[in-house]
């Protein structure tokens, strides 16, 4: 057996039904999902009640094809089912493959018991196994007879939670505290919130405040934060914030903030904000774009994603990439549509955190992830964040470390 | 230039389908995982040989029947975690 990346912090876990897969009863497949859940109670601590509320640690979802998150189910076969690991949000969900046939025997189907017990052994915190007599082996291979958990699976098991003394003693559930800290690298450094970052209606501090979007426009960065950009030399250096509607003509009055911006080779410009997208010449809206903007949709972004976190050219293959919150897309070699087999998974992007507020490629070629106050340096070839991060947002920009060092110094 | 023939078509789309296989699930790691681009051949061989050894076959390094076969087979979505480790677990290291 192979533990997974997080574990529950407590064994008394809650479930809940999105919905149900339409071949079968309604209630035969509780009774399934009810009978999976007990393979991994057997000389375990855990239980599993079922509750109502959206609050529950496993949802159980049936959906075809994209279903919001980076895992699109594929049709009929290969893949059936997956189910994230403990955490918050989608940690230890499971979701199943609706356009599979699902049944209650390996023979007339595809047998939901022994598919669901698999994904909920990835929901308790295991990996895949590579023994083909494990239940948390990859390949579906049938089962006829009764179902006991494979001894692999109850050493992983009983290796997470321990076996069933019931004079353990864990901690009492709160809520949102779990050990699980999706894709944050260990040893972050904790810093103070910022203080008031925007005083009134005035531009707020760029050294102390979370970007919204950033992009490099022939050899500038510029730099999106509320109503307010900047935009800074090669030498990073911060100068005087300009209204977003005193230069670029054209974007709605009432906009209240650029989500993402990126440059396309043909030096068109185009900004994301909430669902909607605009593309600039230079700094005048395309003629006849319309002035509220077109739905994102038309890149073939599903319509359930409300905003688009950040857009950047990666360097390795100078194709763009959307990110919103953990999906990411990419876009075809024109900037037209995202690509077929998008979203992914933001997991892809080891150590980023997700969601991201912005990311952009350097002057250097480097992609570059901003999550609150500190930035992410990314390692291409090796597709993980660098050594090292992250690192305060403030040290990133010239002025800002100039400002610090000045200001620890009158302090001093 | 001459047109590829059927059969080279049908090898072409095989070796597509088996890199984007053994990135999703983990066997793949770097830029392929995105690109679908691999960095050596040596690469690619070692990860097939990798998921021929996860799916009991014998480690011929070629996406061959029976690799193409398992790549049908149905199975869970979830990266096999095994994948990478198991490389640096079975390949030779130099004293």
């Amino acid at each position: 057996f192979i533990p997974g990346t997080s574990t529950w912090p407590r064994t008394n876990l809650t479930f809940r039904f999105v919905n149900y897969t339409p071949d079968m009863p309604q209630a035969q497949t509780r009774k399934l999902i009810v009978d999976a859940l007990k393979v991994w109670t057997v000389s375990t601590p855990l239980t599993f009640t079922e509750v109502t509320d959206t609050m529950a640690d496993i949802m159980i979802l049936f959906a075809k094809k994209y279903h919001s998150d980076g895992h699109p189910f594929d049709g009929t076969g290969s893949v059936l089912a997956h189910a994230f690991f403990p955490g918050p949000g989608k940690g230890g969900d499971a979701h199943f493959d609706d356009d599979e046939n699902w049944s209650t025997n390996s023979s007339g189907g595809i047998d939901l018991l022994l598919v669901a017990a698999h994904e909920f052994g990835h929901a308790l915190g295991l990996g895949h196994s590579e023994k083909p007599s494990a239940l948390m082996y990859p390949w579906y291979m049938g089962f006829e007879g009764e179902f006991e958990l494979p001894h692999d699976d109850w050493q992983g098991i009983t290796n997470l939670y321990g076996t069933g003394i019931k004079d353990r003693t864990f901690p009492e559930r709160e809520k949102g505290k779990v050990k699980y800290k999706p894709n944050v690298p260990d040893g972050k450094p904790v810093y103070p919130e910022p203080t008031s970052p925007t005083a009134g209606d005035g531009p707020p501090d760029p050294c102390n405040s979370h970007i919204d979007a950033l992009t490099v426009i022939r050899t500038e960065i510029f730099l999106f934060i509320g109503k307010w950009f900047w935009r800074l030399g090669p030498q990073k250096l911060i100068n005087k914030p300009v209204e977003i509607h005193k230069f670029w003509y054209g974007l709605p009055k009432d906009l209240e903030r650029i989500d993402a911006v990126f440059e396309r080779p043909d030096n068109k410009i185009v900004f994301f904000s909430g669902d909607r997208f605009w593309v600039f010449n230079a700094n005048h809206l395309l003629s006849r774009f319309p002035v509220e903007g077109r739905p994102i949709t038309e890149f073939n972004i599903p319509a359930d994603v409300k905003k688009i976190d950040a857009a950047f050219q990666w360097s390795y293959n100078k194709r763009t990439y959307l990110v919103s919150g953990d999906m990411y897309w990419k876009m075809d070699e024109n900037n037209s549509f995202v690509e077929y087999d998008y979203p992914r998974d933001m997991g892809t992007w080891k150590g980023v955190p997700v969601p991201v507020d912005a990311a952009f490629m350097d002057q250097s070629g480097t992609t570059i992830f901003f999550q609150g106050l500190d930035y992410w340096q990314f390692y291409d070839m090796k597709m993980r964040v660098q050594r090292g991060y992250p690192r305060r947002i403030s040290h990133y920009w010239s002025q800002c470390a100039e400002n610090l060092s000045e200001r620890e110094e009158n302090l001093a | 230039a001459r047109p590829a023939s059927r059969t080279e078509r049908k090898y072409r789309k095989l070796q597509s389908d088996t890199v984007k296989y053994l990135a999703q699930f983990g066997y793949l790691s770097g830029p392929s995982q995105e690109t679908q681009n691999l960095r050596s051949k040596e690469d690619l061989v070692r990860a097939i040989k990798s998921l021929q050894r996860a799916g009991g076959l014998p480690e011929t390094g070629v996406p061959d029947s029976r690799t193409e076969a398992l790549m049908k087979k149905p199975r869970c979505g979830n990266m096999d975690d095994f994948a990478q480790t198991g490389i640096d677990h079975f390949s030779r290291k130099k004293r």
